[in-house]
């Protein structure tokens, strides 16, 4: 099964074009393995992305370098899926 | 496994063996109402199924349901199941239901891609695509809403068989879409086709593939605007009307975009609730308060669909 230990998934939210062209450099860009969950299109609805762990750093930076607005959805990704397994289980029993 | 229909847990996320189980104790429950129909088999062979509600008749005008194309979207899936056992227990009691099966069939598909949902719950949670082997390499699976002959291969689908929107070699390659568009074209009188996935809160209609108006964009905006209405007046859940272009991004090769274009003027679909605090993995707690209110947004337009034959 694949863990996502210290995965965070960000919500972003661009204020300009400029942010989106950005986001969607950032959505081309392969090495860093970025799962966009919505996809930058326009300022009206936020950007999810599930970024790995090995990215966080790169990838926060980059934000932070071009004054995107972002902050931490979901701290680690596989706590919540932990929980949700659990209760998967406990459902089943 | 769970056999008795009363003591299934509706508040819980289930496995695919569960769901197609509990399918059998919903149609033992209602056998003069609901069946289980096999509309195919998936690339790795599973069954794939349609719960068919109806009082009777041949290939009455029909409204077409699906949830789970994306196996990701689990609280998509998980809200159908509820919507099945709620439209069936409201057969005869509520008299919109009553009237609505008294006069349409529904088919409603809970879980649309088996094999991803298989997936979801045995490797990996994240998955969204089929799981089909795409010759020449290494990534497997294609994105089975941008595999419609819908603008097939445009804008805002990838030729890149490891990305999560790639749109496969051709229209209708993956068996999955093309189990559902045999039905529906055998068929022939389905007047409404509605996809539900998760989340973002939107409810959209056509197109994707084009940024242009549909011919019948303000009657479908109308229908949308309605259902949204009512659906936010269980929890106050809002969501935005519109068509898929404008409302997210230019998208080829999507269900509703095909069902629209063969004639299906009623062709909808639902982006359910998050919190904007979990995305995909909406917690348990929260299948049945998102499938109450969905409800009332799809029970809305399947009355309008009811109301207004074409």
């Amino acid at each position: 099964r694949k863990l996502f230990i210290g995965h965070q998934v960000l919500r972003i939210n661009a204020e300009s074009e400029e942010h989106i062209q950005l986001l969607k450099e950032l959505e081309d860009d392969e090495g860093w393995e970025l799962d966009f969950w919505t996809h930058p299109a326009s300022t009206d609805l936020p950007v999810d992305v599930h970024v790995p762990f090995a990215s966080l750093h790169a990838v926060k930076d980059f934000l932070q370098a071009h004054k995107i607005p972002f902050h931490v959805m979901i701290n680690n990704l596989q706590e919540l899926l932990d929980e949700e397994q659990e209760g998967l289980e406990l459902s089943a029993m | 496994q769970e056999r008795n229909a009363r003591s299934f847990n509706f508040g819980a996320y289930h496995t695919l063996d569960t769901i197609y189980s509990w399918m059998d104790t919903l149609v033992a429950a209602h056998p003069n109402l609901v069946s289980k129909v096999q509309i195919g088999t998936t690339y790795e062979n599973r069954p794939m199924y349609v719960l068919k509600f109806s009082t009777g008749g041949n290939k009455r005008p029909a409204i077409w349901i699906d949830a789970g194309i994306h196996s990701r979207e689990w609280v998509s899936t998980a809200s159908a199941v509820w919507m099945a056992d709620k439209m069936a227990k409201d057969y005869g009691v509520d008299p919109s239901v009553t009237s609505l099966l008294g006069q349409m069939d529904v088919y409603l598909s809970i879980v649309t891609n088996p094999d991803g949902y298989a997936f979801t719950h045995t490797s990996d949670r994240m998955w969204r695509k089929t799981r089909s082997v795409n010759p020449g390499s290494v990534c497997r699976g294609v994105d089975p809403n941008r595999n419609w002959d819908a603008g097939f291969g445009g804008p805002g689908a990838s030729k890149n068989p490891c990305s999560d929107s790639y749109h496969g070699p051709l229209a209708h390659s993956e068996i999955e879409v093309k189990n559902v568009v045999d039905l529906v074209q055998s068929h022939g009188n389905f007047k409404a086709f509605i996809s539900i996935h998760a989340y973002s809160q939107l409810l959209m209609y056509p197109y994707g593939y084009s940024c242009t108006s549909v011919p019948h964009q303000a009657e479908l905006d109308s229908v949308g605007r309605s259902a949204v209405q009512a659906l936010s007046s269980l929890y106050g859940t809002t969501y935005k009307v519109g068509s898929i272009c404008k409302i997210i991004y230019q998208a080829s090769g999507g269900s509703i975009d095909w069902s629209y274009d063969v004639g299906i003027k009623y062709s909808f679909a639902f982006e359910l609730r998050d919190t904007g605090r979990y995305g995909f993995l909406l917690p348990a707690n929260q299948i049945i308060p998102t499938a109450s209110e969905t409800w009332l947004g799809l029970k809305h337009i399947m009355e309008y669909v009811r109301d207004h034959p074409y």
